[in-house]
């Protein structure tokens, strides 16, 4: 399957719903400091089920939902929705992630609901996940050159 | 377990040493279990030496140096394992305009042949320049991210603009 | 003891606010002591509010506006208690081009009235336009480095070679 | 006292002796990946009498001795000397520290050899040290960023 689009709805900055393709080959994501492409990143991770707001950079999970600014109140409700596509780019099937706040995480794989693990196992057999080294975040090569030979190896355990 | 581990890491080990010499143009590294036997528990040593210096750690190498090498790391435990998409956040800061030539050729090479989907987030020119499309994020409204298709020659603009 | 680090830490809290609001264009931000009510004891925390945005702690800003707060902590510093010399290595990586100019701002306006001599390692063409006099180091024979006047015109070129 | 100049030899990938003035301003390093620039910012401050082998990215302070290449032979001899001017300009003071292999360091101050501690007091008189905030080495912003409070109030002991 084809990650083919991701769409951000009151996730940290994106508190307007924005979509963006996903195509074959690379795509640059470019702008100045604290515009918010980290933010889609974290996005990603949390749609895959990152289940530690500590590792997307919150102290409980609810700091992913648009705090508001001084000219726009803050939101209750983030959505990121992830679209998969078959081999002839038909969106087959939509994974989605909403929170409300204080009320928790609900996972939905084409619309009905299923729990954290099963999103999670959909990815997994995609060889994919929060965790996975595919997604480099910002600090991560810092890590990596900095941590101690016992905490690279979570590294190793990705590739097996 | 233990044995997927064992070859897994060999399959890490060898396309690590390749990567390593594409990038650095020369010289010779290594991957390193350490501290026990058993691969399921032993830690991850990285042995580099770059073109005309001595072997050693990781940590008397360059920022740049170090950051290259752990690239490599990356894409080689990446290679064992493909997965649909890779993202890479600023991974090209600490690299001169040479490395990052290279490092952009690695990804190149890399998704030759593999169906892999790359989202690269960048504040450098060169690896802008060198991206199949670009899209940027604005905060026209304080506070408040947008993204918007970008030319690939308004490219500088659009690293300027704030 | 306790009353100088008191004092200290009063200037530094100013010159950081002050630096703040200057490097972010507004916004405000403050050094609180955490832990303990002895400042001999306490730790350092750094609450920031970028413009337009809530204050919150340093860890959930982007990876640029976490630099660039703690460019503003280091020129704190450095003003309450000037040394006659700054080295500041690489800490321009990873600003975009309108916040290195800020950080060059900042460092013109602190050498204004100190007479403290700057050497600053960049790999940022911005930095390179704006000091007031360039070396390049090179490594023309593999492993063994030496240093050369750089013009100022010449400063692309040393930054593309390998 | 003004810094005037600072001359290293056989300090790590500085094997032939090398000058670096320091003049008035700001002045620019630069150069590609590897190329020896941080190895100028550790020279300073081993100058300084830096006592950890650690902070300069050393196992053992043998480390900074110049350690060959495939066309070099190792050194057994490194020296870094650095020139402080009076207000006319003229250098005054010539600070020197030099390490021979498996013999440790010495201090010069103005060619009278010192202990470590009358090179830091030095140093100390004029309001700088090998761990002065003023020396900002290359991982320094990304450990102010993570450091615990309790880490980050080393900072703020420098400037009282
Ligand atoms: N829950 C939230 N609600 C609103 N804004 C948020 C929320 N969480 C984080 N932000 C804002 O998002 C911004 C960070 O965005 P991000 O880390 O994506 O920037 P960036 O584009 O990666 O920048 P850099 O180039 O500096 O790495 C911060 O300014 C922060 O205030
Ligand atoms: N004792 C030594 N003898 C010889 N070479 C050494 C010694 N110690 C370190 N080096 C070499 O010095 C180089 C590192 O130089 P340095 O860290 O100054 O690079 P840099 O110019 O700061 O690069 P970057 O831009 O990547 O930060 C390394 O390649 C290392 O092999
Ligand atoms: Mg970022
Ligand atoms: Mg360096």
């Amino acid at each position: 399957m084809d990650f083919s689009r991701i769409r951000i709805t009151g996730f940290k900055s994106f508190v307007d719903p924005t979509e963006l393709k996903i195509s074959q080959g690379t795509t640059g994501i470019v702008g100045p400091n604290g515009c918010g492409k980290s933010n889609i990143v974290e996005s990603l991770k949390w749609v895959m089920g990152e289940s530690s707001a500590k590792r997307i950079r919150g102290s409980e999970m609810d700091d992913v939902i648009f705090n508001g600014t001084d000219r726009r109140p803050s939101r209750n409700l983030a959505e990121v929705q992830l679209f998969l596509a078959d081999n002839d780019g038909n969106d087959e099937v939509v994974v989605s992630r909403r929170i409300e706040r204080e009320l928790g995480s609900r996972y939905l794989i084409n619309g009905k609901d299923v729990r954290a693990r099963d999103l999670q196992l959909l990815f997994a057999d995609e060889n994919i996940g929060s965790q996975s080294t595919a997604l480099v975040g910002q600090g991560k090569i810092g890590s990596i050159i900095n941590s101690k030979p016992q905490e690279r190896r979570s590294i190793l355990e990705e590739a097996a | 377990g233990r044995e997927r581990m064992t070859k897994s890491f060999e399959s890490v080990n060898n396309y690590f040493k390749e990567f390593f010499v594409t990038l650095f143009d020369g010289g010779k590294a290594h991957l390193k279990l350490v501290e026990s036997e058993d691969p399921l528990e032993a830690g991850l040593e990285i042995m580099v030496s770059p073109p005309g210096k001595k072997l050693q750690s990781m940590s008397l190498l360059s920022g740049g140096e170090q950051a290259l090498a752990a690239i490599a790391l990356l894409f080689a435990v990446f290679k064992t394992n493909p997965a649909p998409i890779c993202v890479l956040d600023e991974v090209d800061a600490p690299l001169d305009d040479s490395n990052v030539h290279k490092f952009c050729d690695l990804i190149e090479r890399i998704i030759d042949n593999l169906k892999t989907r790359f989202l690269i987030i960048t504040h450098n020119t060169i690896t802008m320049s060198r991206m199949n499309r670009l899209y940027g994020v604005t905060m026209e409204e304080k506070g408040v991210s947008q993204l918007v298709s970008v030319d690939l020659e308004r490219a500088s603009d659009m690293k300027e603009a704030v």
